[in-house]
């Protein structure tokens, strides 16, 4: 059982809770200063505490009724401080998982210091929603080709793409995809809304469908460059 | 070549044309009102302007000097109306793909009724930062044995996992991951930070490994459930 406090339920905080509520195996309490927020999440808990976090003695007094906690998520927009603080506070108290909105590059920067300046593995797991949405989009923006573009890592990447017209109607062996572009083709779809199809050597590419392709970051810029 | 127009160069505007830069095929246009923003964001696109979008007539002084553009994106926090208002003009003036960074639900909500009510394919791509974020990760805040989640439509996802120490050092062919957890293992890595590598029936799978998996959403979670 994972037990997983999250801190702030704004639109990022109540939104994991609701994902979370389908989920096996944890156990989710919350925290809020404000009533309202706290009224919309409470059945989506195991129990929701009401506390503002600028008091530094806020934190202690919850965990006090959670017992310890493996993960903890702060969704607290507004102040950087407080979730700075209590950001601190988590990993003293031996928070091993620790998932923080933060408000910019910046505050990034210092909540980094702070968790490698402590003993122990690194515990901070930093999203900046904005920045983060921004960068996955930029394959998307950039050509109608790409539906999807996910990257696995520094060097490869998964791809959702629109099937060349001059690949369909062939089988995938006969494309040879694999030697000529240097990428495994993974599933594809008859049409953007249609489900993932397993994909195997006998494949035929219907005309207007759609493919799922993983590979290097390169090979796959090379592939939509010579079809855009 | 992909004529761009980014609206609004807050962190979600300012980040996305600094990765459009390093992408083939593309000439982005930008838009703020605020000289400092303007100045952070010139070196990254052919031609910046300075305006005010709450001024309907705006819009219309800008695309005179950019022409016709394939695609738009809306990145202007603050005023919702400014948003919703350029949305519209940008879908009369017959832009092909609006990429729309929204408030809420609520927002979005409005918008693609804007959008559905217009002749033609909906243009309309929308955003919401912090809960698609929040979705995206409710995966790894819910277990230590998930490193990234990502959904390939409705049924099927991509996973990157701790490989379960049950099935290191034996083969994938011994495995025989397909007939027992219906998943497909497309690649491995040493540790978090190592490369990617491909995976294939002889692939022996070492201690403290990671493995990229592809299968049904349902799939997933059971191999989960089974090995956390
Ligand atoms: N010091 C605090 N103590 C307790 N709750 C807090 C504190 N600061 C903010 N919150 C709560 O966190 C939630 C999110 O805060 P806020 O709305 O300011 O940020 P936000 O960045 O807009 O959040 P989101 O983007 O998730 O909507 C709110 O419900 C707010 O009541
Ligand atoms: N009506 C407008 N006309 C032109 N530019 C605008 C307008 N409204 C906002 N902007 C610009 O859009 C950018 C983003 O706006 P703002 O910072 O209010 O939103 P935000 O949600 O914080 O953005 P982000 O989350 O991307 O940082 C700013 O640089 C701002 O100057």
């Amino acid at each position: 059982m994972n037990k997983i406090l999250v801190l702030g339920l704004g639109k990022f905080g109540h939104r994991l809770i609701t994902e979370l509520a389908s989920r096996e195996g944890v156990r989710v309490f919350a925290v809020d200063k404000n009533e309202k927020a706290r009224q919309a999440s409470t059945k989506y808990v195991h129990e929701c505490f009401g506390a503002n976090l600028d008091h530094p003695e806020s934190l202690g007094r919850i965990m006090e009724k959670t017992g310890p906690v493996d993960t903890a998520v702060l969704g607290m927009g507004g102040s950087m401080n407080a979730t700075t603080l209590t950001a601190l506070h988590l990993r003293q108290r031996g928070v091993g998982r620790i998932f923080i909105k933060a408000e910019d590059e910046q505050h990034a920067e210092v909540l980094n210091a702070i968790d490698r300046g402590m003993d122990g593995p690194h515990a901070f797991r930093i999203i900046i929603p904005e920045i983060d949405q921004a960068a996955q989009i930029a394959g998307r923006v950039a050509t109608d080709l790409v539906k999807q573009e996910v990257s696995l890592g520094d060097n490869w990447e998964l791809a959702e793409l629109s099937c060349p017209d001059r690949m369909c109607g062939k089988s995938l062996a006969e494309l040879e995809v694999r030697q000529r572009y240097q990428l495994t083709i993974i599933g594809w779809r008859e049409s953007g809304d249609s489900p993932l199809q397993h994909a195997t050597a006998d494949t035929i590419l219907p005309e207007g469908c759609e493919i799922t392709a993983v590979g290097e970051k390169k090979d796959i810029a090379r592939f939509v460059a010579e079809f855009d």
